[in-house]
């Protein structure tokens, strides 16, 4: 890609530890208008997967969008991800560039 | 008025 093209990665977390392991910060409304990954704690799923990195902004989780979600309803979105028994594993797209592709 | 700041929020998963 084109140094202006912003590139996004699809990163398949396993629920292979009880927590997820990651915390953001942001949300719409806020100077970080898309969620931003801020810590990956070590033991977590997330870290276990090792392909999450800090300063990542999250695009989209299991295929919904981050876009225009406040912070507290992507939390939401997030952990509702983690929880269901649905899935094994969260799905999310990310960016290291931080802008709103 | 400007809409609130969330800035400093940051949860944990």
């Amino acid at each position: 890609p084109g140094l202006l093209e912003p590139t996004s990665s699809l990163v398949r977390v396993a629920k292979s530890a009880s927590t997820l392991g990651i915390a953001i910060e942001g949300g719409a409304n806020t100077r970080q208008p898309i969620p931003r990954i801020v810590t990956i704690q070590r033991g977590g799923s997330a870290h276990n997967c090792g392909q999450l990195k800090v300063g990542q902004v999250i695009l989209e989780v299991n295929g919904a969008t981050m876009r225009g979600r406040e912070h507290r309803d992507a939390a939401r979105l997030i952990a509702e991800a983690f929880k269901t028994k649905e899935r094994d594993y969260v799905d999310f797209l990310v960016t290291d560039f931080n802008v709103a592709l | 008025s400007p809409p609130k700041d969330y800035e400093d929020e940051v949860t944990f998963f």
